[in-house]
């Protein structure tokens, strides 16, 4: 699974996933990814992208709840998706990741797994690039 | 507002079956497509330009779960899902179940952006992507050698009932 989380000069948000599945998938399976809310959702709060395993990030509604989280509970962007991707989702047995970016240019990339594939420019206009969680 | 870009490109990694080659090869997409997608905003383009982006880079990618380079399904296909949602009007469009489609990211664009509807699937979204000038490529484009072998372990360890035996091919990480 691929995804991106943008904003833009005008303080807009965009979220957007791409994926392939699951490996050995059947009877027409769809994950998370392309159902908003689960793997992907945006509002002029936040914006997420979630990669992982996909029926847990369904049945949490997870990029949703970390978004209602900023927005109505007005939690800090990272405490929100820390507590979605990473208390929520993996007492329920799921594991995988998320990025998150929050209208204050703040971001999140937590995920419980050995690593995620991730990059990002932050409001300093710098690339970055990392896999594990020691990076 | 100074613009930010984010992405991933998935969490299933396992370090052990990180060589050297697949590593270098997966930093320089990732360094690749953030960079495309930034520089969609530092021209001043919205974040949705900037997303569509970075995203169809990685689809291109054989690397990723995604685009050129997906999975298999238990019967030998690569389907396709993806959505797309702007978040300073709350429009989304989201497509799943293609075989045909090269960058699912953007046909899921399409629809937000054409279409009256949120969501389409299969034959139906394929349809639309043909109506929509969208670009179509003969299943076998999505094809790799190293995904399909993976197919092939996962049906042998599912025969054998050990399933999940490997980590790089459970059935849950995309």
């Amino acid at each position: 699974t691929v995804g991106a989380v943008a904003l833009d000069r005008s303080g807009h948000l965009a979220a957007g996933t791409s994926t392939g599945g699951m490996t050995n998938k059947r009877f027409g399976r769809i994950g998370d990814s392309p159902v908003i809310g689960a793997g992907t959702y945006a509002d002029a709060n936040c914006a997420v992208s979630g990669t992982g395993w996909g029926e847990y990030y369904l049945r949490t509604v997870a990029a949703h709840s970390i978004c209602m989280r900023v927005g109505l509970l007005k939690q800090p962007l990272a405490e929100a998706a820390a507590q979605v991707i990473n208390k929520d989702i993996p007492k329920l047995g799921g594991d995988g990741g998320a990025i998150a970016l929050a209208a204050d240019g703040s971001m999140a990339m937590p995920f419980n797994t050995d690593g995620m594939f991730r990059a990002w420019v932050g409001a300093d206009g710098v690339a970055h690039v990392a896999i594990y969680a020691d990076e | 507002t100074r613009p930010v870009l984010v992405i991933h490109g998935g969490a299933g990694v396992v370090r052990s079956d990180m060589t050297a080659t697949i590593e270098a090869d997966v930093r320089a997409a990732l360094l690749k497509a953030v960079n495309a997608g930034y520089a969609e905003l530092k021209s001043g383009k919205p974040a949705l330009d900037a997303v569509t982006a970075a995203i169809t880079v990685l689809e291109d990618d054989p690397n990723f779960n995604a685009g050129k380079g997906a999975v298999f399904t238990h019967d030998g296909h690569n389907e396709l899902d993806s959505a797309i949602m702007d978040g300073s009007t709350l429009k989304a469009g989201a497509i799943a179940g293609v075989r045909t489609v090269r960058n699912p990211i953007l046909l899921a664009r399409s629809v937000m952006e054409k279409s009256p509807h949120v969501m389409m699937a299969g034959r139906g979204a394929e349809d639309f992507a043909k109506a929509n000038g969208i670009t179509l490529v003969e299943p076998a484009y999505f094809r790799t050698e190293r995904r399909w072998q993976q197919l092939q372990k996962a049906l042998a360890e599912e025969k054998a009932g050990v399933a999940h035996a490997d980590p790089e091919t459970a059935k849950h990480f995309g």
